[in-house]
């Protein structure tokens, strides 16, 4: 939250600010921004407020924002092909490597350079790319089995757009992006 | 959230459930659960609990899950051309009735059956088809523009996947489904 305040900060060229106005565009109080921010260590004076670009870059490798990840994506189907192309991907850090199918009429074509890979291999395809996320984009029924194969690869991080529910070990992370959700609110909400 | 734990209850073939079941499967307790149902109306009788079938049906009415929606997709790009053709939308009631964008090679060009209009267009379109919400798949520099223009047109629920904030008349709504956060959630917890 703070990290996207300042980005537009910066980019309206601001250089300073104090808790309390980061506090009003985030919706909460200076106490709590200054405890929030303490969190990840000293950074401003109180009074003279906070350096926008220093807290920005401090917050970025913080949250992790600027390191990379290799990613695997699981399904070269409709959604898989729009977010190869997805070129905010890069710009947050995540770079596929490697593309894996079962639909022998995909598998041996390469989308701009890379070559989707029978999911047969996903342990060597991991172990060869280095993939540490997988970005789920087959059909729910396909998910969880991929996703248990893939974790015992050694993959740590998930993304799933199908709608199901995925459990994944201790030692590894899910985030779903679930557009059922948002239809059903959408719906919901022309109802009201 | 009651609704998906009645669509799986039901798929596994139960048929009645305890206002106390429910609570436990919803991570909240029964009295919140009644007073969550009296809001719809009167189901169950204490003692005897809810029967799954009926209550699955009533909150769908309510939800507005039945109904079904006329949209229109604007930008004819990577993301618009998967979510054409992803049949969960109309499984959801959301039907494509009309394409806009502004690319002069792609308008004129026909998706199964439906063709791309120029977003020029875009009043005529929207009073011909009769969309009433619209999924917003252009660049993000170009959503607040497209979206001003829909809701002066008449088109009252809006889906954003491009990455920026929009804003709607009180008379309307939006949805957002950013991948982004998804992304910075991810690397987030990666790191932790
Ligand atoms: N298309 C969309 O706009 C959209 C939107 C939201 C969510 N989704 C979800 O994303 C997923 C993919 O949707 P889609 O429209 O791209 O479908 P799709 O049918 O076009 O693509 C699915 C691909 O997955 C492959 N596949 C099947 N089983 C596999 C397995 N075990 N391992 C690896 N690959 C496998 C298929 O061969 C196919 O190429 C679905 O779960 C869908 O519900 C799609
Ligand atoms: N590709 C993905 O997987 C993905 C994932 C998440 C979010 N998004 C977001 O979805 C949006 C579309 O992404 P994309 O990959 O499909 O891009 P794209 O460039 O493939 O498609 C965008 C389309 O919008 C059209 N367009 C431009 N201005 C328009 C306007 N004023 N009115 C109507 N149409 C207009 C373009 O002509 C083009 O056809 C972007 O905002 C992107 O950030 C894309």
């Amino acid at each position: 939250m703070y990290f996207r305040i300042l980005e537009d900060l910066e980019r309206n060229g601001r250089q300073v600010i104090s808790s309390a106005m980061l506090a009003k565009l985030g919706g909460t109080n200076s106490a709590q921004v200054r405890k929030d921010l303490s969190y990840f260590g000293n950074f401003g004076k109180r009074g003279r407020g906070y350096s926008v670009a220093d807290l920005k870059e401090t917050l970025r490798g913080i949250l992790g924002l600027n390191r990379s990840w290799r990613v695997v994506l699981v399904g070269a189907g409709q959604l898989g092909s729009a977010l190869f192309s997805y070129k905010d991907f890069n710009k947050h850090g995540f770079h596929v490597v490697a593309i894996l199918d079962v639909d022998p009429a995909k598998v041996g074509k390469t989308w701009d350079g890379v070559t989707i890979r029978a999911f047969d291999k996903c342990e060597q395809v991991v172990r060869e790319s280095g993939a540490e996320v997988a970005v789920i984009v087959t059909p729910s029924e396909a998910a969880q089995s991929a996703v248990d194969r893939l974790a015992k690869a050694g993959v740590r991080g998930f993304l799933n757009f199908a709608p199901c529910k995925l459990t994944v070990p201790e030692s590894a992370t899910v985030r779903n992006v679930n557009i059922t959700i948002e239809l059903e609110g959408l719906s919901y909400a022309l109802q009201g």
